[in-house]
């Protein structure tokens, strides 16, 4: 309940209309739009209970390490009402042909695959929320001080998934395992992300904010 | 993590 209620608010993109389409426009679109959310999902992570009560220290190397993988899960469930489209926002929706056009086929296609993943799965919004803080407390961090505690966040957050698939889908009893054992490609297509935007950094054309540029050289 | 000074300071902040 308390996740459901920390769940931000959509936001939008609002391309510039005067500048034509063109890759770079698409990807300095959804830099922006990525440096905007990071925002809004510090501040999220900071309604996980239990996660202000870590470190400074280890809520900054969770969030280092798993802050991809939180974008993409956002993108991909507000995805699952759309055939092969992904929506960035709700005015930023991309389809093949977009894709293309920002030089993002391949990980779009990958994020796409986790789409019908969680399609066929049926994944509801609570379980969705409880996917994106345990991939946050589980996000593998090198430089955990105490992973005690962050294990006791993985557990209680674990132990949240269990329950509401015990009391909502007692049909299924592997289905909190089927929603954990999806993270594998959360975690692989959020590398393919990293990579491909650390490359677009570097290759200088993409104005790029800063925490988004802070967060990407975390990950370099 | 000297350089993570964005991030420091969001999670800092109260709200």
């Amino acid at each position: 309940s308390l996740l459901l209620v920390a769940e931000p608010e959509a936001i939008f993109a609002m391309p510039d209309p005067t500048v034509p389409e063109s890759d770079i426009k698409a990807l300095t679109t959804l830099c922006d739009l990525a440096d905007r959310e990071l925002v809004v999902n510090i501040g999220w992570a900071k309604h996980i209970p239990g996660f202000p009560s870590l470190s400074l220290a280890d809520q900054m190397s969770l969030l280092q390490s798993g802050w991809m993988e939180i974008l993409i899960l956002r993108v991909v469930f507000r995805s699952l009402a759309l055939e092969d489209k992904l929506v960035y926002a709700e005015d930023y929706i991309m389809d093949e042909e977009q894709s293309k056009l920002a030089g993002l086929l391949d990980l779009n296609n990958a994020i796409l695959q986790l789409v019908k993943k969680y399609k066929t799965m049926g994944l509801e919004k609570e379980e969705f929320v409880v996917l994106k803080a345990i991939a946050l407390a589980n996000s593998d961090s090198m430089h955990i001080e105490d992973s005690e505690a962050v294990q006791r966040l993985q557990d209680v957050l674990h132990g949240a998934l269990q329950d509401y698939e015990t009391t909502h889908h007692p049909e299924d009893p592997r289905r909190a395992g089927k929603m954990i054992m999806t993270l594998p490609l959360l975690r692989q297509t959020a590398a393919r992300a990293i990579q491909h935007f650390c490359s677009i950094k570097q290759d200088g054309r993409v104005p790029m904010h800063k925490l988004f540029l802070e967060l990407l050289e975390a990950k370099a | 993590k000297e350089k993570h000074k964005i991030l420091h300071q969001l999670l800092q902040n109260s709200t």
